[in-house]
């Protein structure tokens, strides 16, 4: 054999091609062919076809082969030639659906024995003929016969009847890896399919609902591959049109989230701010704006909002994300606990801390800025969570971590610190990343927002440059000029800032710079109430 | 200058290899997007596979009329009085098909409740004497076959007094 | 600014879940009808 790829025996293909005419048959006989096919399954054994060895691999490879060359080549190209791209060849999908129903005929068959043949092994398979197609094809690969198999598959194998009860979890975890090792930036050519499958109603919703919620990590990671490569493309408002599709499939998908299953985009935010890039303000937005499905927001413009009286205000949002990883990873958590502990003033933690936040040359410029930023993100988030339980630890029981606690202990944290060293410190991008770890925590009403938001109308007021005032409204307010929807934590911040005289916001220079900025700030101040 | 950064594009990301793959990627990228998956790839036709198909002339229809499958058909089908015996008849001679489903559901809109152990559908005649947590009990009707002498034999609607519908038998 | 999120064909005000009749990222129209029919194991 030669030594990249076995060569098949001779005259392999065409025995194969024969057992795939003859279940052809079997499929088309009248009236359902349990009993054919049974016996057709135990023939595949005794040839030895089905044992899970390489011989297996190349037996699905040849069928999968035939499938998708019998679907393309019933490409029927439009008559009217120049095709528009939604205008679409018609495909017979006849031997597609032929050999996704021998797959699950086998699969089923195999409920019964002690080994359920692997699911797995058929979708490595698939996996790997899909990722040399494309690779081998370029520009003509077409997707579209596998995205029929794959949903047959879905169909077939998670109907009510399973094969096998309470395997369906373990489907849907298959077909989830299945789809990482198939995501966008392996394989950019199977991406709109890609996305369909993922997003499907046989498949996202069912890893969500139930199970213990299981399933959710399986989504994140998902998602996260998306946005991974969504992310180059997005860093510049203006897309090519087939990245723009993507990005609004994106957005159809991020939407039946945020109506259907809310906490799911709660719990993973801070995963999900740190893939998609600053510039990308409403689809960040849509994933802030999550609050659970059973908690009612107050009207932000509500005159004398009592926001420390909400009973939400004191619990700590849920969140799945690590938030210490990246952290940890970057050898730094040991001197944030140890700063946050002991607030040594002499220590150089905090002179070398813009330095630490930096990328090299290289990573520089394969991300588009000069920042780590899932560094500052943790190192804001983690920071603050530290301070939020030490003032909850010293505020007497049931009062909020709010201005009802006297501002005294408020400003003795050491979190705050960090965050006054990096304002001063950060240069413009720097500054406005860090903005935008602070604002990213505003959201629904929980001790994370009641906090953060304190911090930014604390850094406000505390600076004495005009630009640290200027960006934390500029950071705030390209928030909300964007399309719906906002996050409640940053209108009522935004309000706040407005409205208390202790900011003195309407004296400030910088909101008559330019006259469409005054006139920018003017319809503000009327949406605001 | 305060707000988003914009990518900088300089030469330097443009010849990293990371440039090379966001370029490539695109490229594969647009000729995917001539190969959108279409709603129809994901549909299957709800062909009815007959139990015991009998040869017809030609003349006949060989295959199901499409409405058969389009829920307004039936909808439209069960207002009519005679449409209750075309509803049991696609539930009863239609097994495991679009169109006993389609059937069945018309059925409940008009308030038959399916049985599960006598594997018939009831109505309530009247309101029940009797309802608690697990049953209800009253006057029923039903749909039923009669078993009479051969030209006797049929499909019909009969009185039940003093029926119990345990709940954990509706479907 | 975004764009007019509504105007992407998903209904935001639904009391219903979106994610049963989810047709596709791709378009702005719901699945058709009963997009899958199963049939309680009674009925057979």
């Amino acid at each position: 054999y030669s030594n990249i790829e076995p060569l098949e025996p001779d005259g392999f293909r065409e025995q194969v091609s024969k057992l795939f005419a003859e279940w052809y048959r079997i499929c088309e006989l009248p009236g359902g062919s349990d009993a054919a096919s049974t016996h057709y399954i135990s023939q595949l054994h005794q040839n030895g076809l089905l044992k899970g060895d390489e011989m297996t691999d190349r037996f699905f490879r040849v069928l999968m082969e035939l499938s998708v060359a019998h679907c393309l080549s019933s490409e029927v190209i439009n008559s009217s030639g120049l095709q528009s791209p939604h205008q679409m060849q018609n495909l017979s999908f006849l031997a597609i659906d032929i050999y996704a129903k021998l797959v699950f005929s086998i699969l089923k068959v195999e409920q019964g024995s002690s080994k359920l043949f692997p699911l797995s092994k058929i979708l490595s398979i698939t996996v790997k003929f899909i990722q040399k197609d494309s690779e081998e094809k370029k520009n003509s690969f077409n997707a579209r016969p596998y995205f029929r198999l794959f949903i047959s598959w879905l169909r077939d194998l998670l109907s009510p009847e399973p094969i096998g009860d309470g395997v369906n979890f373990q489907i849907l975890t298959a077909f989830a890896g299945a789809f990482h090792n198939l995501q966008p930036l392996k394989v950019p050519g199977f991406s709109y399919v890609w996305l369909s499958l993922v997003s499907h109603r046989n498949f996202m919703p069912r890893l969500l609902i139930g199970n213990a919620q299981k399933g959710w990590p399986h989504v994140q990671r998902l998602l996260v591959d998306l946005f991974q490569f969504l992310e180059p493309y997005l860093r510049n408002a203006e897309l090519a049109v087939p990245v723009h599709l993507l990005y609004k499939g994106t957005l159809r998908v991020l939407l039946v989230l945020l109506h259907d299953f809310p906490e799911f985009l709660c719990d993973y935010h801070f995963t999900f701010c740190d893939v998609i890039p600053p510039s990308c303000i409403q689809m960040r937005n849509i994933i802030l704006s999550a609050f659970p499905l059973n908690m009612r927001l107050p009207d932000p413009s509500t005159p004398n909002l009592k926001i420390d009286l909400l009973p939400e205000i004191r619990e700590p949002p849920h969140i799945l994300s690590e938030v210490d990883a990246a952290l940890k990873l970057k050898l730094m958590k040991t001197d944030v606990d140890e700063y946050l502990k002991t607030r040594q003033q002499g220590s150089s933690f905090l002179a070398e801390l813009k330095q630490r936040l930096l990328l090299s040359p290289s990573e520089a410029a394969s991300s588009g800025t000069r920042y780590n930023v899932p560094l500052i993100n943790s190192l804001v988030l983690y920071a603050g969570m530290q301070a939020i339980q030490q003032l909850q630890a010293r505020t007497p029981h049931g009062q909020s971590a709010g201005n009802t606690v006297p501002l005294a202990v408020f400003l003795v944290d050491a979190a705050l610190d960090i965050y006054q060293t990096l304002i001063l410190d950060l240069d413009t991008e720097g500054r406005y990343l860090f903005l935008n770890a602070v604002a990213n925590q505003l959201r629904y009403p929980n001790n994370h927002t009641h906090y953060f938001s304190f911090v930014l109308l604390y850094l406000f007021a505390e600076s004495n440059q005009e630009i640290i005032q200027e960006q934390i409204t500029r950071v705030l307010l390209e928030r909300l000029i964007v399309n719906r929807p906002h996050p409640w934590g940053l209108l009522i911040t935004f309000i706040e800032l407005i409205k208390n005289p202790r900011y003195n916001f309407w004296n400030r220079s910088f909101i008559r710079c330019a006259p469409e900025i005054e006139k920018l700030f003017e319809s503000v101040a009327r949406s605001c109430g | 200058d305060l707000g988003a950064i914009g990518d900088n594009l300089t030469g330097s990301a443009i010849n990293s290899g990371a440039m090379h793959n966001q370029l490539y990627n695109l490229q594969m990228l647009e000729a995917a997007y001539h190969k959108l998956p279409q709603p129809k790839d994901s549909e299957r036709a709800r062909t009815y596979i007959p139990r015991h198909p009998a040869a017809t002339p030609p003349s006949y229809p060989q295959v199901q009329l499409p409405m058969a499958s389009n829920p307004a058909f039936w909808e439209r089908l069960s207002m009519h009085s005679y449409g209750t015996d075309t509803m049991f008849f696609a539930f009863y001679y239609q097994q495991n098909t679009y169109q006993q489903y389609l059937a069945a559901k018309e059925l409940k809109k008009h308030s038959w409740r399916y049985h599960r152990k006598y594997n018939t559908w009831f109505q309530r005649h009247e309101e029940p004497k009797v309802t608690t947590d697990e049953y209800e009990q009253g006057t029923y009707v039903y749909f039923d076959f009669h078993v009479g002498n051969e030209d006797k034999q049929g499909w019909c609607q009969r009185i039940k007094t003093e029926f119990t519908f345990e709940y954990n038998y509706l479907e | 600014l975004g764009i007019d999120l509504t105007t992407l064909g998903l209904n935001l005000n639904s009391t219903e879940n979106l994610n049963k009749t989810f047709g596709s990222p791709w378009s702005d129209e719901p699945a058709k009808g009963d997009p899958e029919f199963n049939v309680p194991k009674c009925y057979y």
